[in-house]
């Protein structure tokens, strides 16, 4: 699965994920990646794109629940996304990319890794394999 | 920060013994994608452009699992699946199924501006990019010799389970990646 979240000069937010699924997969099987919500989500106030389980992504409708949970509940984009990952999903299930209005990027992942990268405008770079990079 | 971008190409158990030759590729990859959304919104592009240039880059990419690089369904054949979304709109578009668009997230993307629709499934999804100027190409073109062996394995492990019984959390446990 690849994804990609961004903000622009106008301050608006968007998601993108695209994927082949799980290998070997059956009976027309779909993950979370084209549900809008929960492997795709973004408003006013984050963009989030998720890889891992699909079927654990969906039960939690994570990207939306993250979004939520910083429109609502006071939550910073960090602080979400760690809830997703901590309290609502097990370990080795997922991980998440997300950007919030202010520019704000986490990419935060409950297994021994994920490939990512992240840029801003002030020049903060990351490309990341490992968690414990 | 006027403008941010971030990626990513997967999670799972991805082995610390990579060789340094394929471990410096992922990071080229990952470091191309992080430049293609960089230049866009550098530019003043919109996050929408920025958001479908640096999946697109990364579905041409065979290092991984989109587009060229798709794992294998259990018939051997390659199925794709995308969603774009606007935040500034609350658009969206979705697609599942598809074995002939070389860059699902385009399509998505006409999904989300020129369809009354959402989402699109299977033979309707590629009936509807019939309808448009996405570019198509032979379901093998997704095709890797890596996924290709990643595949067999898989079919071997299957029939194992089939006589000796696994759920199927447990058999995608052992298997999940992206």
């Amino acid at each position: 699965t690849v994804g990609a979240v961004a903000l622009d000069m106008n301050g608006n937010l968007a998601a993108a994920t695209s994927t082949g699924g799980m290998t070997n997969k059956q009976f027309g099987r779909v993950g979370d990646v084209p549900i809008i919500g929960s492997g795709t989500f973004a408003n006013h106030v984050a963009a989030v794109s998720a890889t891992g389980w699909g079927e654990k992504i969906m039960q939690q409708v994570s990207a939306n629940t993250i979004a939520n949970l910083v429109e609502f509940g006071g939550y910073s984009l960090q602080e979400a996304v760690d809830y997703l990952l901590e309290e609502r999903l097990q370990p080795d299930e997922a991980g998440f990319i997300a950007v919030d209005s202010e520019g704000n990027i986490v990419m935060n992942m409950n297994t021994p890794g994920m490939f990512r990268g992240s840029i801003d405008s002030r020049g903060n770079k990351e490309v990341k394999i490992w968690i414990e990079e | 920060v006027e403008w941010a971008v971030a990626l990513h190409g997967g999670a799972g158990t991805i082995s610390q013994d990579l060789p340094d030759s394929v471990r410096q590729q992922y990071y080229d990859g990952l470091e191309q994608a992080v430049r293609t959304g960089q230049i866009v919104l550098r530019e003043g592009g919109s996050a929408l452009d920025a958001v479908e240039q640096v999946v697109k880059n990364l579905e041409d990419n065979p290092l991984f699992n989109a587009g060229r690089g798709s794992v294998f369904t259990s018939e051997g054949t390659h199925e794709l699946d995308a969603a774009i979304m606007d935040g500034s709109t609350m658009e969206a578009g979705a697609l599942t199924g598809l074995t002939t668009v070389k860059n699902p997230v385009s399509l998505a993307r006409i999904v989300m501006e020129q369809s009354n629709h959402i989402f699109f499934s299977g033979q309707g999804a590629e009936q509807y990019a019939d309808q448009t100027d996405v570019q198509r190409v032979e379901n093998d073109h997704f095709f890797t010799q890596n996924r290709y062996e990643q595949w067999q394995r898989a079919q071997e492990q299957s029939h194992l389970y089939s006589d000796t019984y696994r759920s199927i959390y447990e058999s995608v446990n052992a298997d999940k990646f992206g």
